[in-house]
């Protein structure tokens, strides 16, 4: 089996020399790791696992890297190894990213980003590989679907004054004012998406499409108390029946509130607040303003 | 932040400059500040004593834009177009905010086809459009479009010049607000008084039943 | 003041807060 072991990584050391990433990864996981015939420590163990999950995560390979990344979850617990940790983080944010599972890869691209330290064991963390963590958690914030925890991560993003110098940051602005977003924007934010983040989905809308879409329908809920389809689908760059396809899902899971009127062909917005409430907010955002004149006057001494 | 706060700075701003300028350079002056597009204030501005000394000049051109953004319309512009110089793209834009701003001190809802008349605009989405980008996202107003009823609901809007005259309806106005807010806090102590005082008989009328219950079981046992 | 003038001028505005027949109904 050593002699085995020293062929395979030898072996995979040339595969990788030619970026050939998953037949050496292939090569690696033919080492069985789990052998009654030598002892082998949980550490080398773990190297193993997170090193074939990223040889894998080099062609996007997210099924095979997960199969190992699970593996590597069982030991990383108990592993004082910063680095090693650290690569099986970036490893798990990655796959969760690939899986189009974007806001729990939004949430630990984020942890990642948030790293003090700028020497762990022999690798240096450099500012660049942070603010690459980061834009990833803005990314994949904004691709996720909307709701109120996306709201809740937005908010930390937005206010987390590193993003502000991100490249991204105009869009993560929109988005968290949900200010609709034009197609020159969205275009913008495209350039910057990887393969799977522009990948078709089922319903023949790409991810970004989806994102988009629902974004903008949202921000519109809050200009419009209704529209007609073919103005929303002009408002949105879509046709009017995807505009009212992806509005009706959005009503039926609750992540909107409003109804269609398919003989008028118009969306009638919801206010999630009473009338009543409506009325008391509006009260106080008028005693507000009253109070803001007050401390204006006393301010200038009037 | 508010209008008012994010434009005090730029208000101080071009009234130092105007302060210490004449002339062509004032001119130029006002074409920066009725062309920045965080200022929706000129009041100030047309205060300051050198603004007003164009009056008669080769500049009073000038004068009578910054008039124009103190409180006048689109449509007063172009009524009146050779009275004043050819705007620029940043200026018309202004301007047509600022229009907004007015009629929205008038009615709480627009109707789409003033709106449109008097922006000039031929059609909902350029309308909608403008609303949205060049008015709400912009922060000088608030509300909900609706396009059933074509019209534009204000929830609010920032203050715009006041234009002569304009103070004693608004004392007017707040007058009648404090007299309201007073008649409305009497009337709601004599409801809470007249709870208390139902309460209070509610509570003696229960007792009295109460008495009576136990007299009834007294007689009885 | 200026300012405080365009300031009240806005807030007057906001009045009366809130006029639709849904609210008249809510509201009664």
């Amino acid at each position: 089996e050593e002699q085995v072991l020293v062929i395979r990584e030898k072996l995979a050391e040339l595969y990788e020399s030619e970026q050939q990433w998953s037949k050496a990864a292939q090569m690696l996981s033919g080492i069985d790791l789990d052998s009654g015939m030598r002892v082998i420590d949980d550490t080398y163990r773990l190297s193993k696992c997170v090193q074939i999950a990223r040889l894998y995560l080099e062609d996007d390979d997210a099924v095979n890297a997960e199969a190992f990344i699970n593996k590597a979850s069982f030991l990383v617990s108990s592993s004082q190894h910063e680095v090693l940790n650290l690569q099986y983080k970036v490893c798990y944010a990655r796959i969760l990213d690939l899986k189009r599972k974007f806001l729990e890869a939004a949430l630990r691209y984020y942890d990642i980003s948030q790293i003090e330290k700028r020497q762990i064991g022999e690798e240096t963390i450099d500012e660049e590989a942070l603010e690459q963590a980061l834009s990833a958690a803005v990314t994949c914030t904004i691709l996720a679907a909307a709701g109120p925890q996306r709201s809740r991560v937005l908010a930390t993003l937005y206010k987390d004054e590193r993003c502000s110098k991100l490249k991204i940051y105009p869009i993560l602005q929109k988005v968290y004012l949900e200010r609709i977003l034009r197609k020159p924007e969205i275009d913008a934010f495209a350039q910057e998406l990887k393969a799977h983040q522009k990948a078709l989905l089922p319903d023949n809308f790409t991810v970004l499409d989806r994102a988009m879409i629902e974004h903008n329908l949202l921000s519109a809920s809050k200009l419009y108390t209704n529209i007609s389809f073919d103005e929303l689908g002009t408002l949105l760059g879509i046709p009017p029946h995807k505009a009212e396809k992806i509005a009706s899902r959005m009503i039926y899971e609750d992540r909107m509130r409003g109804s269609i009127d398919q003989v008028e062909a118009v969306i009638h917005f919801e206010d999630d607040t009473e009338e009543l409430q409506q009325w008391d907010q509006q009260i106080v955002g008028l005693c507000q303003a009253l109070n803001d004149v007050l401390d204006s006057m006393a301010k200038k001494g009037l | 932040m508010d209008i008012e706060q994010r434009q005090a700075e730029l208000i101080d701003q071009f009234v130092r400059q105007a302060s210490a300028l004449e002339g062509s350079a004032l001119a130029s002056l006002i074409v920066d500040a009725t062309s920045h597009p965080y200022l929706f204030a000129f009041s100030e501005i047309l205060a300051v004593p050198s603004v007003s000394e164009l009056e008669g000049t080769d500049n009073s051109l000038y004068l009578n834009v910054l008039r124009l953004f103190v409180h006048g319309t689109w449509s007063d512009y172009k009524g009146n177009a050779d009275h004043f110089l050819q705007l620029v793209p940043d200026q018309i834009l202004k301007l047509k905010q600022l229009t907004v701003l007015t009629l929205a001190e008038t009615n709480k809802v627009l109707p789409y086809d003033e709106l449109m008349q008097e922006l000039d605009v031929t059609n909902v989405r350029e309308l909608e459009d403008f609303l949205i980008n060049e008015c709400m996202y912009v922060g000088i107003v608030r509300g909900k479009l609706d396009q059933l009823r074509r019209c534009f609901e204000v929830q609010f809007a920032a203050g715009r010049d006041l234009r002569p005259g304009q103070l004693t309806n608004m004392i007017q106005t707040l007058s009648s607000w404090l007299a309201t807010s007073d008649n409305l806090l009497v009337s709601i102590q004599e409801k809470i008084k007249w709870a208390d005082t139902m309460s209070e008989l509610d509570k003696k009328h229960r007792k009295d039943i109460e008495d009576k219950v136990e007299e009834v079981k007294k007689s009885l046992s | 003041e200026n300012s405080l003038l365009r300031q009240v001028s806005s807030l007057l505005r906001r009045l009366p807060t809130i006029e639709s027949e849904k609210f008249q109904d809510d509201f009664l």
